[in-house]
């Protein structure tokens, strides 16, 4: 018999993890809709699990990533339209409210990537920390390159920093076409760079307290 | 001495050659479509819990990792009432799984789960 487990089978308060996130975050839960994951994050997250697990799940011995739980966080964007001339200029917004109390932040890391061919030279960008709207924004540099051209950015000073700025974390993206003399490339808008939360889950293989998922003390 | 015991023990030697159907572990795997689960899950395509299944000895071997209690329920079934049942053959050990999932919000979490795949059995 193929049929789904029946949520309303589940206990009001699950005792484990598994039935927990179930019956908080799977399909057919209160305010489920499937999320707009796919694209170069979904890509990096398959490849990051390829690395950490086999093919049917185990984790490798090596446990390479150092962690239970990694958490890519996606951002929203705002402003009008980002290109002018050879500059693509895009203002971010990491929200990181409603986070688990029981997942401890290890670290945080922004990716991005640097450099993308286009058909006739290349895209160069980087990233900007923005503390402050009159604050003089600050350059990111990358602090580890990976094997498919992604850079990873260090951001936990600045999610760390006292429980106040753990809310959001505003970035600017900026990229500048480069090229052959001549050479006209139609703008495209190159992936938002995205968060991950490397975060210790100390209740993914214990029953949680007797209570509704928690939010982080702002 | 357990070795006289287990001679003294009624139908003990009858069940020496019943080992194929003795407390073990048994593979079966599922997908995430077939719990459900195969919008919110995306990786691993395939799933292995497996399961245990079987008759306890009566006496029971050293590599059942039985506790004292379900030595003791094995020969009062055996030796004293029938109605208490033998000790019963379920998972020992166990390790992790690691799962891709799409949350709500459009991100992505990569999370081991603790005791989701059965890698021995016991008689408790």
């Amino acid at each position: 018999n193929q049929s789904p487990l029946p949520l309303g089978s589940l206990p009001a308060v699950p005792t484990l993890p598994l039935l927990q996130a179930l019956q908080t975050r799977a399909p057919g839960s209160p305010g489920w809709k499937m999320g707009p994951a796919s694209g170069q994050p979904l890509r990096y997250m398959l490849n990051l699990y390829r690395r950490a697990a086999d093919r049917e799940g185990r984790p490798r011995r090596s446990r390479s990533l150092g962690t239970n739980t990694i958490r890519l966080v996606q951002a929203s964007s705002h402003g009008g339209q980002p290109w002018a001339g050879r500059w693509y200029l895009q203002a971010l917004t990491y929200h990181l409210e409603g986070q688990p109390e029981a997942e401890q932040l290890l670290r945080a890391t922004v990716v991005y990537l640097p450099s993308l061919s286009l058909a006739h030279g290349r895209l160069l960008c980087a990233l900007e920390l923005v503390v402050a709207s009159e604050a003089p924004r600050l350059l990111l540099s990358p602090t580890a390159h990976t094997r498919h051209g992604w850079a990873e950015v260090d951001v936990t000073p600045y999610l760390v920093l006292g429980n106040s700025s753990m809310g959001s974390l505003a970035l600017r993206h900026v990229c500048v076409r480069a090229g052959r003399e001549g050479g006209h490339d139609v703008p495209v808008a190159p992936g938002h760079p995205f968060l991950l939360l490397y975060l210790n889950d100390t209740q993914a293989g214990m029953a949680p307290p007797a209570a509704e998922p928690h939010r982080l003390r702002r | 001495d357990t070795g006289t015991l287990a001679h003294d023990l009624p139908n003990y030697l009858r069940e020496q050659g019943g080992e194929k159907s003795d407390c073990s572990l048994r593979p079966f795997p599922v997908s995430f479509a077939q719990l459900g689960w195969d919008h919110w899950i995306i990786a691993p395509h395939r799933y292995n819990p497996r399961y245990c299944k079987g008759t306890c000895p009566h006496l029971l071997r050293y590599d059942y990792h039985a506790p004292n209690h379900a030595v003791v329920q094995s020969f009062v079934h055996q030796l004293v009432d029938a109605n208490v049942p033998r000790p019963s053959c379920v998972p020992y050990r166990y390790s992790p799984i690691s799962v891709l999932m799409i949350e709500r919000n459009g991100g992505i979490l990569y999370k081991e789960y603790e005791n989701m795949i059965a890698e021995s059995c016991t008689c408790r």
